[in-house]
């Protein structure tokens, strides 16, 4: 009775393009599908319906079925660094996640370390300004770990219990930029005694396999507790972050739904497979 | 790389008189995992393989001590062709100004390629107008401004209460009377899914039909290239392409659902972020990254 669903290629085929299309690495893909194999031997399901079900239980395994908390300081003031690739969308997740926090009592201080790219504080201070909160800025040019080092000290002055630091857009493959984030991460551990926490990787949507490389080599440099994973307001599903979490074990703690000040989520993995299966 | 990957698919051809499918299937296999892993479209892949495969069957290469690199050279040859064969070059309107329209989904790098292109220009001997239409992300005037004064080029900007339409028209009348000879028009990014944001970059070009409207795409754009490529090309139509971020180590597949769906031209790619990191592109050289 359950011949058509163990051995159905065409659903196969299909749950393989579904995966491979949302950017799911071509390994992960088969590892998830083997999986799912030794699951229908065992259960046996008798419908498409069901042989789905296992799947997603296959998808739970590797992303989980609750929101990963942000992770916040006994004593304050809390950093979150906010880091990544070129054009992602950093900046603008600050400004959102700034929002958010603010819906939920924090009174936030940003951080406009990102002394490199025309007009980089100007957008921030922008965002800064939409959400009420102020932003500690140098002029362009500026040592980004001397933004930070003020930004620390003047949260505790100034009774912020939360900081977040935008940094310069960096390709993950040069060495003298990833060293300057290493720097900004040892300044907000000398002035708060222990590493940012939270140190988040802003990960496009639309990005496909170079995102894995982007996670692995920011970890080394920085060690990620999370992912923004931005853009999904798009078409593309982002599924590099279930390879992501399947290798790093790393998981999405947000994610982006839009340009506006309230288009930032918790992720939630449930809903997340749920969007990728339809 | 994939040439190793072949060696062994092919290790176990070599005793063969007569080839089997199967026996195929193994060397085919390789090529399809490199591909997707270069984020090459899903479809593109299947196609591009079962051309491989018949031209590998075809020129009898198979049992031939060296097939993994006769089979690789198939692979870079075809690359090349649906890459576009020869480098393209920028041709300039005979009626001044040349009008350039920059288009792409957000943060692919369309404000920074406007710079980098008005510097090139420069360099050229033309006198560029940068043109600022993004009203509506944080100070992305601000941006493109600083970007022209880095590039030492004019910036035409109307705040961001009037307009994308009307700053465009009103930009190519300033150069007109200034004689200003390209006009480059940033654009902000957009959804190609956003039917409004869509209408307007089609408003745009209506209202000052550029002579070449060129997609902006990130080289580490993944299986999704191929929606974006398609919408922008059928709502705005497009005339080039540009390919950003090539400085990093993204394979940069994603180009070829690109060049399938609009079979334009790839006119120049980003490899940095500073004002002079444009170059022209080179189809040989894309093909040998994307195969990694
Ligand atoms: N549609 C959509 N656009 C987004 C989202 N997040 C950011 N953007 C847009 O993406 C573009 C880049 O955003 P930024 O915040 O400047 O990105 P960034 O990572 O700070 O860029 P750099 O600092 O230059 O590396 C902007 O146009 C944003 O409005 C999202 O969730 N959905
Ligand atoms: N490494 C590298 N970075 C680039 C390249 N081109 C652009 N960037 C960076 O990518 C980020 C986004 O560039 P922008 O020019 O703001 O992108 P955009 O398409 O105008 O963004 P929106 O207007 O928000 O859609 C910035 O940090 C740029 O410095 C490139 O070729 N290489
Ligand atoms: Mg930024
Ligand atoms: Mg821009």
């Amino acid at each position: 009775v359950f011949t058509t669903v163990t051995l159905d290629e065409d659903f196969i085929a299909e749950l393989e393009e579904t995966l491979v299309l949302s950017d799911v690495a071509m390994a992960t893909t088969e590892k998830l599908i083997e999986s799912l194999r030794q699951q229908v031997k065992k259960e046996r399901p008798e419908t498409i319906e069901q042989a789905k079900a296992l799947f997603k239980r296959e998808m739970a395994r590797v992303l989980g079925t609750e929101p990963a908390p942000l992770q916040f300081s006994p004593q304050p003031p809390t950093v979150w660094l906010i880091l990544g690739v070129n054009g992602t969308g950093k900046t603008t997740s600050i400004g959102k996640l700034a929002n958010l926090m603010k819906q939920q009592g924090y009174r936030p201080l940003l951080v406009a370390a990102d002394t490199f790219r025309a007009a980089a504080i100007e957008q921030l201070q922008i965002w800064g300004q939409r959400v009420d909160a102020p932003v500690i800025a140098h002029r362009p040019g500026a040592d980004p770990a001397a933004v930070v080092f003020d930004a620390v000290r003047a949260a505790r002055s100034r009774g912020h219990d939360l900081v977040l630091v935008d940094t310069a857009g960096r390709l993950h493959t040069k060495h003298n930029l990833m060293a300057e984030l290493e720097k900004v991460s040892r300044v907000v551990e000398r002035e708060t005694g222990r590493q940012p926490d939270e140190s988040l990787l802003v990960l496009d949507a639309t990005t496909g396999q170079n995102g894995l490389a982007q996670a692995s080599a920011f970890t080394q440099s920085v060690p990620l507790t999370g992912i923004i994973l931005t853009k999904l307001d798009g078409t593309a599903k982002g599924g590099i972050v279930i390879t992501i979490a399947d290798q790093l074990h790393l998981p999405v703690k947000l994610v982006g739904t839009g340009e506006k000040i309230g288009d930032l989520a918790v992720f939630d993995p449930q809903e997340y497979v749920e969007a990728l299966m339809e | 790389g994939l040439s190793a990957k072949l060696q062994n698919a092919f290790a176990k051809l070599r005793g063969k008189v007569t080839l089997k499918e199967e026996d195929v299937d193994a060397a085919m296999r390789e090529i399809r995992l490199a591909l997707l892993e270069a984020d090459v479209n899903f479809k593109v892949v299947r196609e591009f393989v079962a051309q491989v495969r018949e031209k590998a069957i075809g020129a009898d290469v198979l049992k031939n001590l060296n097939a993994p690199q006769m089979v690789v050279k198939i692979v870079h040859e075809e690359l090349v062709k649906l890459l576009g064969g020869e480098p393209v070059k920028m041709k300039f309107s005979s009626h001044p100004p040349t009008i350039i329209m920059m288009v792409g989904l957000q943060g692919t790098g369309k404000t920074t390629t406007c710079g980098k292109l008005a510097t090139w220009l420069k360099s050229e001997r033309k006198k560029p107008l940068l043109v600022a239409t993004d009203v509506y992300r944080p100070a992305a005037v601000d941006q493109l401004k600083r970007v022209g004064e880095q590039a030492n080029v004019p910036v035409f900007e109307m705040g961001t209460n009037v307009s994308p339409v009307e700053i465009a028209k009103q930009a190519v009348n300033h150069a007109r009377q200034r004689g200003l000879d390209v006009v480059i028009i940033d654009t902000a990014g957009r959804l190609h899914i956003d039917e409004q944001m869509m209408r307007e970059a089609a408003a745009i070009k209506a209202a000052v039909q550029p002579h070449e409207t060129l997609l902006v795409v990130d080289a580490m754009t993944g299986q999704d290239a191929v929606n974006a490529a398609t919408e922008f090309h059928n709502a705005v139509g497009v005339d080039g392409i540009i390919l950003t971020k090539l400085d990093g180590d993204a394979r940069g597949g994603a180009i070829l659902s690109v060049r399938q769906v609009t079979g334009k031209p790839v006119k120049f790619v980003g490899i940095g972020e500073k004002l002079d990191a444009l170059e022209p592109f080179y189809p040989d050289r894309m093909a040998g990254r994307i195969l990694g």
